[in-house]
């Protein structure tokens, strides 16, 4: 589908549902949380990644998902939590390019940043 | 800016790249000419230098709308989530949902939830296909997600300084990239210069 300008895109074609709207029902998931769905986060994760290849992903909060998310909101400059807040979920559902921002763990989009475990720890100097 | 694992370029003796479109994909020169302005943009700030060609089998850097599974392992979704997708140098693959509502031109603030502007991505996925990763700088074109109904053409700081990296800027100076809506194509451009060695 492509129009020359605005005007030209027929109503019927004004749909925003897309498969990773169903994410925003994740919205408050803990680590050790069991909900469906948590495994479609995952691929989607895989995907861009974020979470190495595996066969079947489950629905469980499992740290692997909450260091993914901490890279994931690290490179887009959230809030690192590690947690399925707005922000994140907002910023996942958006339209993106279907390449990596990992590939191969050799490369980065913020590879000069620290990842969300660095940013966490915190860093004390007595004077 | 980031780079592809082990920082892929085109070699040294390519600098100037054809693009074709998928025979497939009949387009008006209204949206072809979309492509050459996001073209270039990029040449603008490099060495390198673009112009269209019939053949798609010889092409450098073949275009193509597809829908679904289209064969590259890398399946598109449907209406939004991903949108785009092209492989790093010299492999020259640059793909686009065709389920996407993509808008040539217009204001897009009054436009429809689901439209999307074609250059916005295209300036994107060419940034990849000259080697460039994706950046965490948000105003940069090489950041992964795009809003729909957001127009995003203008290289930023980030993404000069990335592909320079690669290539050098370009011998003349970084040029004013074209403005929309009508600029000279690449092509128009090259023409210009008698047979010299193509460049903007």
């Amino acid at each position: 589908h492509i129009f020359p300008n605005v005007s030209s895109i027929p109503s019927w074609l004004n749909k925003t549902n897309c498969a990773w709207n169903q994410f925003q029902k994740l919205k408050g998931c803990r680590p050790g949380d069991r909900l469906n769905g948590l495994s479609n986060l995952k691929t989607y994760l895989k995907q861009f990644g974020y979470i190495p290849p595996s066969p079947n992903f489950t629905d469980l909060f499992d740290p692997l998902l909450q260091s993914a998310l901490q890279t994931y909101q690290t490179n887009f400059n959230l809030n690192v939590t590690g947690l399925l807040d707005d922000q994140t979920l907002a910023q996942i559902q958006l339209p993106r390019c279907g390449i990596p921002d990992i590939i191969n763990n050799s490369s980065s989009m913020n590879s000069g940043k620290p990842t969300g475990h660095s940013a966490t720890h915190f860093h004390s100097v007595s004077h | 800016y980031s780079f592809f694992p082990g920082r892929p370029t085109w070699p040294s003796h390519r600098r100037h790249l054809t693009y074709a479109f998928a025979p497939e994909n009949p387009l008006s020169d209204e949206v072809k000419g979309v492509f050459a302005r996001a073209f270039a943009r990029w040449a603008a700030v490099t060495p390198l230098t673009f112009s269209p060609v019939e053949s798609f089998r010889t092409a450098d850097i073949r275009i193509g709308f597809y829908a679904g599974d289209h064969g590259d392992g890398e399946p598109f979704d449907g209406v939004l989530g991903t949108l785009a997708h092209a492989f790093s140098p010299p492999s020259g693959h640059f793909h686009l949902d065709g389920d996407e509502s993509w808008v040539v031109s217009g204001d897009l603030r009054s436009a429809p939830m689901a439209a999307i502007d074609l250059e916005s991505v295209a300036v994107h996925e060419i940034g990849h296909l000259l080697g460039l990763g994706h950046s965490s700088v948000e105003e940069s074109i090489m950041f992964p997600t795009i809003t729909s109904r957001t127009r995003k053409v203008d290289l930023a700081a980030d993404d000069i300084n990335g592909i320079q990296e690669l290539y050098g800027g370009n011998p003349d100076g970084n040029l004013t990239p074209p403005s929309t809506p009508s600029p000279p194509s690449v092509q128009e451009r090259d023409m210009s210069r008698n047979g010299a060695a193509p460049r903007l």
